[in-house]
């Protein structure tokens, strides 16, 4: 049985959440 | 730019010693001096005046200086120490420090926690979750029909949750958290570990001896 998707997992995807980005040149 | 120029910019208000934003946050000297350096490009992207301006956070963020997001709002806000619509450079590395992989669990759990208490009730509510789990799915694209996102919130409300009172308190965020360690996967940004490599012209411009 496929596990039901945590809804913190899934906002913790968002692109405004992906600090690494600052660091791309 | 030559030397000269960056110690002038170094008198700007707002820039604060890196020794003492060394001794408060995991990062040395050395590392403050290169976030320094990326302090500098992100805050002169639009205006460059050493202060990262909201729009300058999401061009960076988005590649878009117009593109609003919920998350990212939250991020600035919560970066955004003294509350008044720009991020200093002190403000930059000490809340850049949560993400240090040095830097305390506790830090990381709290600093997650404000970001989701979206109205600073000191709790997580239900509207929120599903607030959140809505704005992700709009920036995302992906329909999924009502019914579903209620039960994936329920769902999660009713693992995290744990004293039934419709709301998740810190405590409550506390365990969850300690059960699904992925939440705070980005709460660590593996490049502060090696920011000095990332910005190594900030030798050029040091001005204090490395304490390490």
């Amino acid at each position: 049985r496929p596990t039901m998707m945590n809804a913190f997992e899934l906002i913790s995807t968002s692109q405004g959440l992906n600090l690494g980005t600052l660091f791309e040149k | 730019m030559g030397c000269y120029i960056s110690k002038r910019s170094k008198k700007l208000p707002g820039y604060e010693d890196p020794t003492v934003l060394a001794a408060e946050t995991p990062f040395t000297v050395s590392e403050v001096e290169a976030l320094y350096e990326l302090f500098k490009k992100l805050s002169s992207s639009i205006i460059n005046d050493e202060l990262i301006h909201k729009e300058e956070f999401q061009l960076a963020l988005f590649r878009n200086s117009n593109k609003r997001n919920l998350f990212a709002d939250r991020i600035f806000d919560l970066f955004d120490l003294k509350r008044n619509g720009v991020i200093e450079f002190g403000e930059f590395v000490r809340s850049l420090g949560v993400f240090h992989p040095n830097a305390p669990q506790a830090d990381k759990i709290s600093f997650a926690f404000r970001l989701y208490d979206l109205r600073h009730t000191g709790y997580i509510e239900r509207e929120e979750l599903k607030e959140m789990v809505l704005a992700l799915l709009h920036e995302s694209d992906l329909t999924i029909s009502d019914d579903f996102v209620e039960t994936i919130v329920d769902k999660t409300f009713s693992d995290a949750d744990s004293k039934g009172d419709g709301r998740i308190d810190p405590e409550e965020w506390k365990d969850f958290v300690a059960r699904n360690p992925a939440l705070l996967k980005n709460m660590t940004l593996p490049y502060l570990k090696d920011i000095t490599l990332a910005f190594p012209s900030f030798i050029m411009n040091s001005e204090a001896e490395d304490s390490e």
